[in-house]
Order: structure tokens, then sequence, then C-alpha cells
């Protein structure tokens, strides 16, 4: 779940 | 980072540089919606708060900057240098009938009900929209530059090869956003015109 709250895309 | 993602990412800065560049040496923004553009920012403004949370690489914070820096460049010279050339009468499009309800979306689909979260996922849904104010006003004025369609070319590009990075990223690294790819595709679809 954490990954997905990583924004790492603008 | 994928080549589509790159790629994506420099088509997307290149529809910034342009129209930037075109209102700032026509000095003129005729044909250009203004509401579109302020969607913009505020779709920059929500999305990149995590600026100050967080650091992910140079290369993303400095797009970031960059972004939200011409993005409130383009609205300052649409609505005040060069705000005699602002065709309001075209640029009729009622955004509160896009902010509302993508807003209301935000709250009631997102990934977690944390604010910066929610904030981001409303700047995903309204970046699939923010582009009706600008086609309808094209619609309106029945005409669009040269300049403008290379414009949107490269905006509606930026998305279309991200779609092709979301693929690359769940088959390469298992990885997806649902929220992203659905937005993704309808903002796709809507440039395609």
């Amino acid at each position: 779940e954490d990954d997905a709250n990583l924004k790492d895309e603008l | 980072m994928n080549v589509f993602r790159l790629t994506g990412d420099l088509s997307h800065l290149a529809a910034i540089i342009i129209l930037l560049l075109k209102i700032w040496k026509t000095r003129s923004c005729a044909g250009i919606s203004g509401k579109s553009q302020i969607l913009f920012a505020l779709v920059f403004t929500t999305r990149y708060l995590d600026l100050l949370t967080s650091f992910i690489s140079l290369y993303n914070t400095s797009m970031k900057v960059i972004y939200i820096g011409c993005s409130y460049a383009t609205v300052y010279l649409i609505y005040m240098k060069f705000r005699a050339t602002y065709d309001g009468n075209h640029d009729s499009f009622r955004v509160e009938f896009l902010v509302v309800p993508v807003g209301g979306l935000a709250v009631l689909i997102n990934h977690d009900f944390s604010p910066l979260e929610i904030l981001w996922t409303f700047s995903i849904y309204l970046e699939s929209v923010a582009i009706l104010p600008q086609l309808f006003m094209i619609s309106k004025t029945g005409e669009a530059e040269t300049i403008t369609t290379h414009y949107l070319f490269c905006l509606g590009l930026y998305r279309a090869l991200y779609l092709f990075n979301w693929i690359w990223r769940y088959y390469f690294e298992g990885f997806f956003d649902m929220i992203a790819i659905v937005a993704g595709v309808v903002q796709t679809v809507l440039y395609c015109d």
C-alpha cells in the first residue's frame, strides 16, 4: 500500500 | 524511470514551454483559454505539495518546480500582462461544473483518506478534464492557431505515453495505480478529437 502512496511520477 | 515516462515528461514540458513562448513572443493570448491554464496551475499546485514533504530525485523536484513556475507564469501573462488580448467572451466554459464534481469524486474514490492523498487524487481527476475549456473555446471560435494545435498534440501525447509507462511498470514492476490509469485513459480520449 505504501508504494502506491509514494508518488514518484510527475 | 522508463523511456515512455521520460518521453512523456519531455512532451509535457514541451507543451508547457510551447504555449508560454507563443504567448510571450506574440504578446497575445488570443485563442488561449485562460480557464484551462488556471485549472492546470491548480492541478500542479495540488499534486506537487509533496515538494515540501518528500524528495524523490533531482529530476523529479526540478520538473515539478518548472511545471508550477511555467503554469503560473502562463496564467500571469494571460490575466495580467496581456489581459487586453484575452478573449473572455469565447472562454466561457463553466469551470465550477468541473471542479465541484471532481472534488466530490476525489473525496469518495481515493487510495487513502489523508489530505495529501485526496489533493493528489483531486489533481489527477482534474487534469483529465482541465483541457475542456480550451477545447470548448476552440469549438466556439471554430479555429485553432497552428501553435495551439502543436500545444494540444504534445499535451495529449504526454498522457498517452504515460499509459504505456503504466503498462511497462505493471509488467516489469507489478506496480499500477488504477486511479491514475482510468483518469489517464479519459484524458487521452478527450484529446483524440
